[in-house]
């Protein structure tokens, strides 16, 4: 690191994590028909176990973050560069009886930024923002309150973000972080990036997003942001990867926000590594098509 | 039908744009409500994802295959020779159009508890001498506010597709073109970077869960027997049979698409890893 003066390992190995949405309300032994939050279990099939069932449908415990953050601090931890993670930390909101508020969806953020800090954290420095391994953190649609809808910064949930991921994200980019919680960190410095891309700003079922044409459109902002992101990050010689939450599919984006953010990735093949995304909990892939993107852009 | 009816007929009405926004208001709400109350009802329980891994396979994976086997046909000279020139082109060519779109398992058991260690290349990183920019990353984020700024500021109100008909040369989110001089990157020829393997774990919760009450029976603790118990082990790595990848640059995820759909043994396996080994069936 040529601004601390830091020699550092590298493993070539890094981590990829998403989803944990652990829940305060899970209880071991309660309904899993009652989303694991209460009740006796009508059969043996409806008890919720400790560390949560397969299918089931209730969200994760909290022994399940505890336990699989443990596993990862006893096998994973010390053979890695850097982590991508890519957001949805809390329960989601399928109890009637219990609402979840905006107050429980920052507070559970700030208990898993605070673990993972802790986690991953060069415990013998005493700069906060040292690492072991560099913690790149994005925002899911689970993470904003109401569900789904986040707007363009300066909002008081940017602000809340920046102070959670207060060691997360360069101190240099709290300003631009502050419009669309989105950042970069250098997890190789001057060699190897990742962009944390906030895409709720390309998300369909964000109610504030209807295209990325008009410049009103937060998208539009997002994408001028990335483009100059990337421009840099080719001028400087940076290889990067792009992460986030919901992940860059048709289904996913409002249509013009996914034919140019296909593009981007398209014309930046030479810097690109790739892409990685958490929210459908399925593990595939799938090929976006740079050339068509561009057809139905010139087309339309 | 009901709505589109009430478009059209609203359409012509006196105060069309007020129609449209109500119109627009009623479509919002339908949706955002459906959306609402599905997230009520389901939370996280997986509902339908192997149709939706169907539907991949037949719109993503279908197309990929499509083009290889078009690609094969000219080879082997089975298409019209007039055709040949144009559509010839070489696998390189073939996979550059593409990007890889990675989509992660999750902690949250909606399958199996699960996560991924990528490993890439490093060959070559102490020769990577390139020189760093002078300018400073303060500065450069100055400008680039600056920039956004600006970019609000000018015509707020303008809409770039609407307005004029068609796209703006000042549409900003929109890039040039790849210059020809720069080389491919790190994910379509191997390189400093490249990603190389990756290696799938995750955790069987029955598994785990019945090993955990045993230990309890046996007397053990709770905290004990959790400690015991409660494990990750590898599901499988990219270099795994039946499918093993010898790399993971956009070609070999180009190849394994068009494979997927011409393979159904292939297929299956796929499917069990997308379910994170948990035996999800529609």
């Amino acid at each position: 690191d040529s601004q601390t003066g830091k020699e550092k390992k590298l493993h070539g190995r890094f981590l990829h994590i998403t989803d944990i949405h652990p829940d305060s309300h899970y209880r071991e032994g309660s309904s899993i028909d009652k989303q694991c939050h209460r009740d006796k279990p009508e059969d043996k099939k409806d008890r919720a176990p400790r560390f949560g069932r397969a299918c089931a449908g209730c969200d994760g415990s909290v022994d399940l973050m505890d336990y699989t953050l443990k596993w990862i601090k006893e096998n994973v931890r010390d053979e890695i560069d850097f982590v991508i993670w890519t957001g949805d930390n809390v329960r989601h909101d399928n109890d009637r009886q219990i609402p979840r508020t905006e107050f429980e969806i920052l507070d559970m953020n700030e208990v898993l930024a605070q673990k993972m800090h802790s986690l991953f954290c060069d415990h013998e420095s005493n700069n906060p923002r040292d690492f072991d391994a560099m913690v790149v953190p994005s925002l899911g649609n689970n993470d904003v309150f109401p569900h789904n809808l986040f707007a363009m910064g300066p909002t008081l949930q940017t602000r809340e973000y920046y102070r959670i991921w207060n060691t997360f994200v360069p101190q240099e980019q709290q300003r631009i972080f502050d419009r669309s919680a989105s950042f970069v960190t250098e997890v190789i410095p001057g060699k190897l990036a990742v962009i944390s891309i906030n895409t709720l700003f390309l998300f369909k079922s964000n109610p504030l997003v209807d295209n990325c044409d008009s410049k009103k459109q937060p998208g539009y902002q997002l994408l001028v942001w990335l483009g100059n992101i990337l421009q840099e990050m080719r001028e400087r010689g940076i290889k990067v990867w792009l992460s986030g939450h919901v992940p860059a599919i048709p289904k996913n984006y409002a249509d013009s926000c996914y034919d140019k953010f296909t593009l981007w990735t398209y014309e930046y093949r030479d810097i690109i590594i790739g892409s990685l995304y958490g929210h459908m909990n399925m593990d595939h892939f799938i090929p976006a098509d740079g050339k068509k993107s561009w057809k139905i852009i010139n087309e339309r | 039908e009901q709505l589109n009816g009430a478009s059209l007929y609203k359409s012509y009405s006196d105060n069309e744009a007020d129609a449209e926004v109500a119109d627009d208001d009623d479509d919002f709400f339908l949706d955002h409500a459906m959306c609402a109350s599905e997230t009520h009802l389901l939370g996280a329980k997986p509902v339908q994802k192997e149709s939706y891994m169907n539907s991949v396979k037949n719109v993503f994976y279908q197309k990929i295959f499509d083009k290889f086997e078009d690609q094969e046909a000219y080879q082997t000279g089975k298409r019209k020779r007039k055709n040949l020139r144009k559509k010839r082109k070489s696998m390189e060519k073939l996979c550059e159009r593409y990007s890889i779109v990675q989509i992660a398992g999750s902690v949250i058991p909606t399958f199996n508890p699960g996560f991924r260690i990528w490993e890439y290349n490093l060959t070559g990183i102490d020769n990577d001498d390139q020189l760093l920019r002078a300018q400073s990353w303060d500065k450069f984020y100055q400008n680039l506010e600056r920039i956004m700024d600006n970019d609000v500021r000018i015509d707020e109100d303008y809409s770039i597709v609407e307005i004029t008909g068609k796209r703006s040369k000042n549409d900003k989110t929109l890039p040039a073109k790849k210059p020809k001089n720069l080389p491919l990157g790190p994910a379509h020829v191997a390189q400093l970077f490249s990603p190389t393997k990756f290696i799938q774990y995750f955790a069987d919760l029955s598994e785990i869960d019945k090993q955990y009450k045993d230990l309890l029976k046996q007397g053990k603790n709770a905290s004990e027997a959790a400690d015991f118990a409660f494990k990750y082990k590898v599901e499988y790595t990219s270099q795994d049979e039946p499918y093993a990848l010898g790399g993971l640059l956009v070609k070999d995820y180009i190849s394994l698409a068009s494979k997927l759909v011409s393979d159904k043994k292939l297929w299956k396996k796929f499917l069990e890893r997308a379910f994170i080994s948990s035996g999800y069936k529609d």
